[in-house]
């Protein structure tokens, strides 16, 4: 019955027996704000999203987060070593996860990383990308749409236009990007659920 | 659990971290 919380954002997958859950719940805390201010601080930099609503501001944030990250930190997912690496460096095997009771979402993670890493972008246009993820007129609760979209549109032609400079085949890569917009709605959904299970549990 | 980011705290933070950004730019 020994718990585990398997998340690279966390310091360790291992968690003490003798903390309460709530203790558990603000020790994972603190291992992941930082990087979640890294994100706010990163999005406040994008042109045009200090200009959006405050309330959209934060809808797309509370949305994107968890999105933003995984982009960010695909390089922890190393698909040769077939390991994963903890905030604290160290790292962990899949089957030594597996057996703790990771799932679905890890080989799923396992794959967006392969595929985003296969794209060979440079740092620029990573960010740019990331940008996108996190300015998507779609999300719930976003107030003004249309000042959300023209920024979204704004960010997706400049990725366009980056990605035309720099890569020969310009098109299948732009196509590719775009399409690793769904894949990462989907492994947030999946996450959404793994965080129902832990809470519930 | 239609909030996952609520859940998380992450809402919290978010709006912590935007703070000074709004703050900068009322004044």
């Amino acid at each position: 019955n020994r718990m585990h919380l398997v998340c690279p954002m966390g310091m360790s997958p291992y968690v003490d027996q003798h903390m309460s859950s709530h203790q558990i719940w603000e020790e994972f805390s603190m291992s992941f704000t930082p990087a979640v201010r890294e994100v706010v601080e990163f999005a406040k930099r994008i042109p045009g999203f200090r200009d959006l609503s405050q309330h959209d501001q934060v809808s797309l944030l509370k949305a994107g987060t968890f999105e933003v990250l995984v982009v960010r930190f695909a390089s922890l997912f190393d698909i040769k070593e077939r390991t994963v690496t903890f905030l604290s460096g160290k790292k962990y095997s899949v089957e030594a996860l597996r057996s703790m009771g990771a799932g679905e979402l890890l080989n799923s993670m396992f794959e967006f990383s392969e595929k985003l890493t296969a794209l060979q972008l440079s740092e620029e246009e990573m960010s740019l990308f990331t940008a996108v993820v996190l300015v998507s007129a779609d999300r719930s609760g976003i107030e003004n749409v249309n000042s959300v979209e023209a920024l979204q549109e704004t960010l997706i032609r400049a990725l366009r236009s980056l990605i035309t400079k720099n890569h020969a085949n310009e098109v299948a890569t732009f196509t590719k990007l775009l399409l690793k917009l769904p894949d990462l709605r989907s492994l947030n959904n999946m996450h959404s659920e793994e965080l129902l299970a832990f809470k519930v549990h | 659990f239609g909030d996952p980011a609520s859940n998380l705290g992450l809402e919290d933070i978010i709006r912590k971290a935007l703070m000074g950004n709004f703050e900068d730019k009322h004044d």
